[in-house]
């Protein structure tokens, strides 16, 4: 249901973010290829479990996160210590947006689809998980709820990431006004956007800003899980999740 | 010894199409 990338009155800037975006079936075949990969090195040492699958799946997202950030436009042009520093700020966020977005624009009602392109039965995870990850899965499928509601599409996905990433508030960035500039024009091309497409556009957009600082509560409280799980050894080790997962608490 | 480069900036650094 969105639009072409480069119709009418599209800001520039709004096409410019969607070429970023990796293409949805290559990170698909990608991470289910590196998942079999794993699960074959499993069947010799005894299979760890669901959960530390769903920690391998994270940490391969996220390195293809980082993929994306530093091959997108303005974030290639940082110092490297710029990007760890916005990376080390935001990876939660933007793992959190990959999931959900997932659900909005593919996903399926009561169901959750996996990066593998496999879907996993939402009843399935409430009786299964524990009531910490129970209550942050409810609370992400709230979200997903509301941005469905909103309709959100692929456009609007690729700025909020934006958004997320140049985040000025960063201590000692070394290039503080770019990062602040690009975060001003990621907004800039976000009004326009939603103003195009949407006739209450301030109420869209006001939403949607909405939404990300839910979006920002949740993912520090799956960040605060994940590390509870990881101080007692139930995260599989030396691998980029854990390397965040310390950058934060360290 | 000098310390060991981060993954993230090992994925940084890497070539572009690797």
């Amino acid at each position: 249901h969105s639009s072409s990338p480069q119709g009418p009155g599209m800001p520039r800037l709004v096409t410019e973010f969607l070429l970023c975006d990796p293409d949805e079936l290559q990170l698909q075949n990608k991470i289910s290829a590196r998942i079999q990969q794993e699960q074959t090195g499993w069947r010799r040492l005894g299979n760890p479990g669901t959960f530390s699958l769903m920690c391998v799946m994270a940490d391969q997202t996220l390195l293809s996160i980082v993929e994306w950030a530093r091959t997108s436009i303005f974030f290639k042009q940082l110092k490297v210590s710029d990007q760890m520093k916005l990376l080390h700020s935001c990876w939660s966020e933007l793992l959190i947006l990959d999931i959900i977005s997932r659900q909005v624009l593919y996903g399926r009602v009561g169901s959750l689809l996996l990066v593998t392109g496999q879907e996993v039965q939402l009843s399935d995870i409430a009786s299964q998980a524990g009531p910490t990850l129970a209550g942050l899965v409810q609370r992400g499928q709230e979200l997903v709820e509301r941005l469905h509601i909103l309709k959100l599409d692929r456009q609007e996905f690729a700025c909020i990431k934006f958004l997320i990433l140049f985040n000025p508030d960063v201590k000692d960035l070394e290039e503080h006004q770019l990062v602040e500039s690009v975060q001003e024009q990621a907004e800039g091309a976000l009004l326009e956007y939603t103003s195009r497409t949407s006739s209450q556009h301030l109420g869209r957009f006001t939403h949607l800003l909405l939404c990300l600082s839910e979006l920002r509560s949740l993912s520090t409280l799956a960040e605060d899980y994940l590390y509870c799980r990881h101080l007692s050894g139930e995260v599989p080790c030396n691998n980029l999740l854990i390397e965040m997962l310390h950058a934060k608490h360290s | 010894e000098p310390e060991e480069p981060s993954l993230l900036k090992k994925l940084l650094l890497a070539p572009a199409n690797s």
